[in-house]
């Protein structure tokens, strides 16, 4: 069985810089084990 | 061996006999004959597999990344009626075991696909089938949730084949080699695609017909449609979108939590094949999560947008919703086309849903 999660995540308040990248960050890599309640990946606080 | 002593033994009789009963004695070769080929046939065949497994871990550990190769025992699946299969398995291990036999069962199951018996939440006298097992909750604290209120935790156990930001053209990389739109994934009605469009329409302020008029027409077109054309709104980014594929081994805990606090605002259930998932197959079998069977939810979360499909496998198409108990999956088609319209349910109150916490327990994966 396969789970697909796709979801908005915070992105950079500046508007219009294209380079920057989004805030939000994955934890994981490709092939890891994860488990339920470990985190895939976090945002900074605003 | 046997075999061999019995051919010796024969040969032996034939010519002490001077070879008058060779007919009827060559007669009964051909089971034991016939047996052997089989044999060797299914020997030969998996050795071959464990050299071709051996060879691609060679490769990824050298840090090749493995390309789409579509061959004949993928187009020799969609001849199986898989659907047919899972319902029957899903039957068969529905069936109450004797208590003495229970833990045995588990127990070979555990061993062969590496499940934690420790965990499970019950003696293992306790699940009357293996079905029953299948699905087991955890004792309580086995799975934490993490403390911090800035992060997405995973919504299963398993393996992360996938993840990243989506970019224009809106594709998963199923592999290297092949790619499916998130439209495909979550259907043309999906909330994605409709704020995409009228993004797009606020953009060029030509005046069309809603969304929703043209998604009707549409789902046929995208499901039959090839690979690259699948994809309805290519030039239409989402800032800030992603994705994360996780796929789930036989052996794992198999109930699907919530990654965060949202509210589910919308079901779909795509009534689809039941290819397996697993690695070999992402790599021989074209639009693999497309064609699956598999339900959507979509809703809404304090960032944005979120959808989570749960995706089917052979032998795993019985997918259980808990929030919505009456929804049954992997149900006898009395259509022959595999790309029926999805059917979808719009939770009440309209814009409010069902307001799950970052853990609750949201479906679980069922044999069947």
């Amino acid at each position: 069985s396969t789970v697909v999660l796709v979801f908005q995540a915070p992105i950079p308040k500046l508007a219009g810089d294209k380079s920057a990248s989004s805030e939000f960050k994955f934890s994981v890599g490709r092939g890891d084990r994860i488990r339920v309640g470990e985190p895939l990946g976090r945002w900074c606080d605003s | 061996t046997s075999f061999l002593r019995k051919v010796q033994t024969t040969q032996y009789r034939a010519s002490t006999n001077g070879g008058g009963s060779s007919r009827s004695e060559g007669n009964s070769y051909l089971v034991p004959g016939a047996t052997m080929a089989t044999i060797v046939m299914l020997g030969a065949l998996h050795a071959r597999r464990l050299y071709d497994d051996k060879k691609l871990e060679e490769a990824r550990d050298k840090g090749a990344e493995l390309e789409f190769q579509p061959d004949v025992k993928a187009t020799f699946l969609r001849l199986l009626p898989l659907r047919s299969i899972s319902r029957f398995w899903g039957s068969l291990t529905g069936m109450e075991l004797p208590i003495w036999l229970r833990p045995h069962v588990y127990r070979a199951w555990a061993r062969a696909f590496h499940s934690n018996l420790e965990e499970a939440a019950k003696p293992l006298e306790e699940y009357a089938s293996l079905r029953e097992f299948f699905v087991r909750t955890l004792k309580e604290d086995c799975r934490p949730i993490h403390s911090d209120p800035c992060c997405l935790i995973s919504p299963v156990d398993g393996t992360v084949l996938r993840f990243g930001e989506l970019k224009e053209g809106m594709m998963i990389e199923q592999v290297k080699g092949f790619s499916y739109s998130v439209s495909s994934l979550l259907g043309t009605s999906s909330f994605l695609t409709v704020k995409a469009e009228e993004d797009v329409q606020q953009e060029s302020i030509v005046q069309e017909k809603t969304p929703r008029d043209g998604n009707k027409k549409s789902w046929w077109r995208i499901a039959l449609a090839s690979p690259k054309v699948r994809d309805p709104m290519p030039t239409c980014p989402m800032k800030g979108l992603f994705y994360c594929v996780l796929y789930l081994h036989p052996g794992d805990y198999h109930r699907i939590h919530s990654p965060v606090d949202w509210n589910v605002l919308a079901r779909r259930h795509f009534s689809g094949r039941l290819f397996p998932v697993n690695e070999r197959a992402t790599r021989t079998i074209g639009n693999l999560y497309v064609e699956n069977e598999r339900v959507v939810l979509e809703g809404r979360w304090e960032e944005g947008f979120m959808a989570m499909a749960a995706i089917g496998a052979t032998n795993i198409g019985s997918i259980e919703l808990f929030i919505e108990p009456a929804l049954r999956t992997n149900r006898p088609k009395k259509k022959l086309l595999h790309s029926e319209p999805p059917e979808e349910r719009i939770y009440e109150p309209e814009g409010v849903g069902v307001m799950l916490k970052k853990g609750d327990e949201i479906a679980a994966f069922n044999m069947g």
